[in-house]
């Protein structure tokens, strides 16, 4: 999956990869204050390509928990499955639906995307990439957006979460990479210089089928020395 | 079925049941032919059990390809007819009740030498949705063995068919399981049941009919959405069924009649049901025990969850419940209803839960207040519309219509259980359609000034299983597009849920809709408006009333169907006399008499007409 982090102080963004085998549950948002944290489980395609250079990924589902409210989403291609402690309720993407309850509330448009705010602070978008069922390549697959994190703590951390509190980074020697429509470029970020190369990403907030190009700088090796530590220390072993 | 006068000389060479199901609404002709060949006229009764939630709505003779067809009526001027035959001494009928489920429909006439009859009954109903499926029940009983005898089912389900199936209880081999077919692709199942002459013979030799029995088929349709709108010519109906809900706790106050009456095998199959429906009851909810003779005693002075221990408790209590005196209903109901509302008020049961009470009772109160109305009263202002009652009443000899009034005013329902083996079971069953709410306090709500004539659009419960139909007819045919909200409580959140409805794709999906019958929907919505008004009406008083018995009728005789309000006359030639019958659709009545099925001479009226008439009361 790709990831893309927007810096409005900056009016740019910084995007990346991460690579890793289907299966694999990532850990995007961990907030120890507010209890929420977000996961997401990693699918590849239809024809598994083992060579990492070529395959790509994307999230097929996603875990996102309160655990001050005792309350889990869980996010398939196919349904989302909402517990409160032991209670099950399941809604399917075919379903226009709003669930509210003190201090939530889940919204999910029919066959688009889901709308999920914890209070007035956190509002998390979940798009769902339908594609042709007879591509013989491609699966379905979700986006995950995050619209407000005004309500999420200093502490937050995770692939995504990590970016939720104000960072600098610089770029400079911008310069012609190896694809002359790409120039490639020097960023100094969290006391790391890195090669990173100018590209575009596509934002599907708004228009699923098309989206909208949201220029980046693009830093290679699955975010290394942009995200902390390594990709590896965010893998878990469930999705909850 | 046809029942022969005289079985030689009469021919039945053909019996077809065609039961067309649209959207859960059935369309459903019976075609009965028969010859007479012997040398003098032969009389020939025409037999057919419908269910009671169905609506007559017409009936033709064929005599020699000469057709007479129905017409429908207010009931009072059918009736004038039926009287002046009365009032001479006759008594006619043609519906009268007929077990649980259905009431039975006869017409006799006389056959002239060599001369063909054919009869046809066509009747209509929704099927309604319990436990999770539809049921469509018919009931087969020929009198002989018929050359041609089929069923034929259609079904054209939009959101296509999730399962089919049809059972009939007289299949009891292979023989006769190959005259059954049943099948089903997207949106049309099919079911065809053809028995040859030889196959319906009781044995090799036997000339009698082993089709005796109940022919039941079931199905149910997908489900990829929460709800499903359909409109066609103006009309629309919103299906509304939503799964994968947790069940919102219920605290249920079942409130039993121990009066003398229930002495012996009643008392006993209450006893096994109640057993049984504690072994259902969800740890989450709430209960509690009323039993009511003369007196009234509870099990508990307050609701108890339901705990392994209160569970394993509250069956020994039932185990020891022991009949006695006479009938106190009115404090006994109070007692139930103020337990509920105490703890509600006390906050003693979840926020999040419902209430639920179920009364089950065999006989009229006898002491404390005793008059019908007045516990009506009581009772409406103690539960204040803030949760249902059900009642259940057991075997016949009962007020059943003030039940029925009291529990739809407090917007519950009656139910008959009948004194057979297995009232234990439908005691049972009764509970197993009320213990699962999925939702509570369920509004579907239209745009504003998009609709008109709106079926009933709130509800107190959405049940598991269950499913909840709304009909209307649009103020603007050439809208774009239609939107439709179901609001409800869930056992943790609110939900609301959105349908959008593209004309256009509507359109298409419902291209097919001419494989059945174009109008569907707004006979759906005819027979549920009616059904609905005549529910209110038994209520209401006065202008209301007055009110709704008129658009009840006006629906009634502009879709030509039997209801309670309306009768069917039917005229043919008849011994060169008029001929009177009348049949009244028995209802759930007081102590009903039963409608004596015949015919009645009319020497007064025009030679050669017989009329008969069919109603619903």
């Amino acid at each position: 999956p790709h990831f893309i982090i927007q810096i409005p102080e900056k009016d740019d963004a910084i995007c990346f990869n991460i690579d890793e085998d289907p299966g694999t549950v990532l850990r995007l948002i961990q907030d120890p204050v507010t209890g929420l944290t977000v996961n997401g489980q990693i699918i590849g395609e239809k024809t598994g390509r083992s060579d990492s250079q070529t395959r790509r990924t994307y999230f097929g589902k996603l875990g996102i928990a309160s655990a001050q409210m005792d309350f889990r989403i869980e996010v398939t291609r196919e349904n989302i499955t909402l517990w409160n402690g032991d209670s099950l309720s399941t809604f399917s993407w075919l379903d226009t639906v709003m669930v509210t309850q003190d201090g939530l509330s889940v919204m999910i448009n029919r066959k688009k995307n889901m709308v999920v705010s914890f209070g007035d602070g956190v509002t998390f978008v979940v798009v769902l990439h339908q594609v042709w069922k007879k591509e013989p390549a491609h699966h379905d697959f979700l986006g995950f957006y995050v619209v407000n994190s005004r309500g999420m703590s200093a502490q937050t951390h995770g692939l995504l979460g990590q970016f939720f509190h104000p960072f600098d980074f610089q770029v400079s020697d911008v310069h012609p990479g190896s694809d002359p429509t790409k120039p490639d470029a020097t960023m100094v970020v969290k006391n790391h210089q890195l090669t990173v190369t100018r590209g575009s990403q596509k934002d599907y907030r708004k228009d699923i089928s098309v989206g909208r190009n949201v220029a980046c700088w693009f830093v290679h090796n699955n975010g290394q020395g942009l995200i902390d530590g390594i990709h590896r220390d965010y893998i878990v072993p469930n999705l909850f | 079925s046809l029942l022969l006068g005289a079985v030689d000389g009469i021919e039945v060479y053909s019996t077809k049941v065609n039961c067309k199901v649209t959207s859960r609404f059935a369309h459903n002709v019976v075609t009965t032919r028969a010859v007479n060949h012997a040398n003098t006229a032969k009389e020939v009764s025409f037999d057919v059990e419908l269910p009671k939630t169905a609506f007559i709505t017409n009936f033709t003779l064929t005599i020699d390809g000469v057709t007479y067809p129905g017409k429908v009526k207010e009931k009072e001027v059918a009736k004038k007819q039926y009287e002046k035959a009365v009032s001479q001494g006759k008594t006619a009928g043609l519906v009268k009740a007929s077990g649980r489920k259905l009431e039975k429909f006869t017409v006799s006439v006389n056959v002239a030498a060599g001369s063909k009859v054919t009869f046809e009954l066509t009747y209509e109903e929704l099927l309604k949705r319990h436990k999770g499926k539809y049921e469509m029940y018919l009931k087969v009983q020929p009198k002989q063995l018929v050359k041609h005898f089929e069923i034929t089912v259609d079904i054209f389900e939009p959101q296509g068919i999730s399962t089919l199936d049809a059972e009939a209880s007289f299949i009891t081999n292979d023989l006769l399981g190959s005259a059954l077919t049943k099948s089903f692709s997207g949106k049309k199942g099919h079911v065809s049941f053809k028995p040859s002459l030889n196959q319906q013979r009781s044995c090799p030799t036997c000339t009698d009919s082993l089709l005796k029995g109940d022919f039941i088929i079931t199905y149910d349709v997908n489900r990829e959405s929460p709800a499903n709108v359909q409109i066609v010519n103006g009309y629309f109906v919103h299906f509304f069924a939503p799964q994968g809900l947790p069940v919102v706790p219920k605290s249920v106050v079942f409130v039993i009649d121990v009066s003398g009456s229930m002495h012996g095998r009643k008392m006993e199959q209450t006893k096994d049901a109640l057993l049984k429906i504690l072994e259902d009851v969800k740890q989450d909810d709430y209960l509690n025990f009323i039993l009511f003779s003369g007196d009234v005693t509870t099990w508990k002075d307050s609701l108890v969850p339901a705990t392994p221990e209160n569970i394993q408790e509250a069956s020994k209590f039932v185990m020891d419940i022991q009949d006695r005196g006479m009938t106190n209903i009115n404090d006994a109901l109070l007692r139930g209803i103020s337990m509920l509302n105490k703890a509600r008020e006390e906050h003693t049961v979840p926020e999040r839960s419902t209430s639920i009470i179920i009364m089950l009772t065999d006989g009229d109160a006898n002491v404390g207040e005793s008059r019908p109305e007045k516990i009506q009263e009581n009772v409406r202002n103690a539960i204040g519309g803030k949760f249902p009652l059900y009642n259940l009443g057991f075997g016949n000899n009962l007020n059943y219509n003030f039940l029925e009034n009291m529990a739809l005013e407090n917007h519950g329902l009656a139910r008959r259980i009948y004194e057979d083996s297995d009232a234990n079971l439908q005691l049972q069953g009764f509970y197993e359609e009320v213990a699962n709410p999925l939702l509570t306090g369920v509004e579907v709500e239209y745009p504003q000034n998009a609709i008109l004539d709106l079926t009933q659009n709130s509800y107190q419960h959405f049940y598991d299983g269950s499913e909840i139909v709304v009909a209307g007819r649009l103020a603007d045919e050439d809208m774009n597009s239609f939107k439709a909200a179901v609001k409800g409580h869930g056992a943790i959140n609110d939900l609301t849920f959105t349908e959008e409805v593209d004309m256009k794709e509507m359109e298409k999906a419902l291209q097919e809709r001419d494989y059945i019958f174009g109008d569907y929907i707004e006979r759906l919505w005819a027979y549920l408006t009616i059904e609905q008004l005549l529910d209110k009406r038994k209520n209401a008083q006065g202008e209301e009333k007055e009110n709704l018995t008129a658009q009840a009728l006006e629906l009634s005789l502009k879709y030509h169907f039997v209801t309670p309000l309306t009768s069917m006359v039917v005229t043919k030639p008849e011994d060169n006399e008029n001929q009177t019958a009348i049949a009244n659709k028995p209802g759930e009545g007081t102590r009903r008499q039963g409608e004596v099925p015949g015919t009645v001479k009319d020497p007064e009226s025009q030679p050669l007409l017989c009329v008969f008439s069919v109603d619903g009361d």
